[in-house]
């Protein structure tokens, strides 16, 4: 089972 | 005063519609060296970073940084007024509540000139650092958009598997299953058509097919798109502008 990943969990809000 | 000028109007209009698809309200900065803009896919999982450099423009003047809020869906609606030929002027004051674009036929002495309403878009400028790839992939953006297209078909997740000379897409469907391999292969005459790949780890990703699709849209831009991969880092799909750039960043899959 694949799990779609988030854009966030690896940028940093400025 | 923003008055940023393009030698043809079929330029913007190709960016914009590039990644109109899969990101609505963008918040486009502008300041003395160009604009740059960036926006998050609402479902979170795809990265939009544009940046247009004062080369790209024939004429580019920008006397205090702006930020104009823009709705993708309006502005493209207005960028099909214009042909494709004309000049573009995007003209902004200081404190905009609207952006004027112009469009101009200089042959036929024809200008059409309209407003686009500017909105508040309350969006986080994530930062996005040098990160470290694994692969880099350099090929011809409609050879990459037929793959992505062809297997897309058959799921809704594309797996790119890259060793040392082969990069590989696989779809297992429902339906069936596909793939497509490809070598790198150095074309002297017509180096457009050139596939250039520099491996330092193998790389083994799978993405969301309908976000590969969205991609797709920016090659009108460039006929050659770069390709970076990583393990422990999001895709960086990028195609580049006279000066400046359409980037997307996009979050693999994983397994659970």
């Amino acid at each position: 089972q694949t799990k779609q990943g988030s854009i966030e969990s690896f940028f940093k809000r400025k | 005063m923003l008055e940023a000028k393009f030698a043809e109007a079929s330029l913007f209009k190709r960016i914009i519609d590039g990644f109109k698809d899969c990101v609505s309200l963008v918040n486009f900065q502008c300041k003395e060296d160009g604009i740059i803009a960036q926006a998050v896919d609402d479902s979170r999982v795809l990265l939009v970073s544009l940046e247009i450099g004062v080369e790209a423009f024939q004429e580019y003047r920008c006397d205090h940084p702006v930020t104009l809020g823009m709705d993708l869906g309006s502005l493209s609606k207005i960028l099909r007024c214009g042909n494709n030929s004309d000049t573009l002027t995007l003209i902004a004051d200081d404190k905009p509540d609207s952006i004027l674009l112009l469009f101009e036929d200089t042959q036929r002495e024809r200008i059409a000139e309209y407003s686009l309403k500017l909105m508040d878009i309350d969006a986080d400028f994530l930062k996005i650092e040098d990160l470290q790839y694994d692969t880099t992939l350099m090929m011809p953006s409609t050879e990459f958009s037929k793959v992505v297209k062809d297997l897309s078909q058959l799921t809704d997740s594309i797996n790119i598997m890259v060793t040392k000379e082969t990069i590989k897409f696989v779809a297992e469907g429902e339906i069936g299953t596909g793939s497509v391999i490809l070598k790198p292969v150095m074309d002297m005459e017509k180096p457009a058509e050139s596939i250039k790949l520099e491996m330092d780890q193998p790389v083994d990703l799978t993405f969301g097919a309908k976000y590969l699709l969205d991609i797709v849209k920016g090659s009108a831009l460039s006929d050659r798109i770069g390709i970076r991969l990583s393990s422990e880092a999001p895709a960086l799909f990028q195609f580049d502008l006279s000066s400046g750039f359409l980037q997307f960043f996009l979050a693999p899959k994983f397994n659970d």
